[in-house]
């Protein structure tokens, strides 16, 4: 007598939550641009049996992302999910995986990602700052302001922009621009990088020469820049540098 | 008013004992649980 069909698999089952993991962590160790993603919600699962022991997993999953760059070394248990009124950014992944003889491993993944939509945001905090376009001129403007900044300052490797992750402009009550962005050390000095910056190379890619800056360009009503950078290989953060300050609280 | 009756109507319905044996429904097999927040 065959045997009946197994239940279909809840998604709040531990079966699908240590599949959503396994799931959660291929995005994450697959991914080279932007933040780490933490499961939210096991949008829907399928099972699709190939043999004993032996199925396929169908899954869709809600994400959420972070504040730890994706070159972070901090495990994702201790990144802390993006508050709604930080502007979140949702991840939507279907995922295929296989378990065989209770072995979970991903076979294919695909993720889209979008930011909340500004009026949701806006309902519930109006005068939150907004994300806007990583290539905005006053992000842009703002980062380079504050890497020049901070490489002025520091007496370590001359760092240069990998990419900007997220960026925000507030207009209300104060005019400022809040950018987020990974930065990778060269092989120059500063001073050998003020000689000649085109010759500066970044060093290998090891999770050591890579770090992670936080910006905030104050326009109005007085001109501030507050720039904090910290290197991946150096567990204590730099400290902030303020530029431009007037205001020295 | 009208609230306030389906409260009351909620309350004292609350209070009618479950028959012995008695399963409440599993919940819905998906989406699960959130975890964070909906967007």
């Amino acid at each position: 007598v065959p045997a009946a069909p197994p239940a279909p698999l809840s998604c709040d089952d531990p079966e699908s939550e240590a599949a959503a993991e396994a799931a959660v962590n291929y995005i994450n160790g697959h991914s080279h641009h932007g933040y780490k993603f933490a499961l939210n919600r096991i949008e829907d699962v399928r099972v699709v049996p190939q043999g004993p022991n032996n199925d396929i997993i169908f899954l869709e999953l809600d994400l959420l992302e972070t504040n730890c760059h994706i070159l972070s070394p901090t495990p994702l248990v201790n990144c802390t999910v993006r508050s709604f009124t930080e502007h979140a950014v949702e991840g939507d992944c279907d995922v295929k995986l296989q378990k065989l003889d209770g072995t979970l491993s991903v076979l294919a993944s695909k993720c889209h990602s979008h930011a909340d939509s500004s009026e949701d945001v806006v309902q519930v905090c109006p005068d939150c700052p907004l994300l806007v376009s990583l290539n905005n001129t006053e992000v842009l403007e703002a980062v380079s302001a504050a890497l020049n900044h901070y490489n002025s300052k520091t007496t370590g490797p001359y760092l240069r922009l990998l990419e900007i992750g997220r960026a925000k402009i507030q207009y209300h009550p104060a005019h400022i621009v809040v950018a987020e962005f990974a930065v990778g050390a060269t092989n120059c000095s500063v001073e050998e990088a003020e000689a000649n910056v085109g010759a500066c190379q970044l060093l290998p890619e090891d999770q050591s020469n890579f770090g992670f800056c936080r910006a905030a360009l104050v326009k109005r009503p007085s001109p501030d820049l507050q720039v904090d950078c910290q290197l991946y290989g150096h567990q204590v953060p730099a400290p902030n540098i303020p530029l431009l300050s007037h205001d020295t609280s | 008013s009208v609230t306030k009756r389906a409260v009351a109507e909620a309350a004292q319905h609350d209070k009618v004992p479950r028959p012995v044996g008695f399963v409440p429904p599993p919940p819905p097999p998906c989406p699960g649980r959130i975890r964070h927040f909906d967007i």
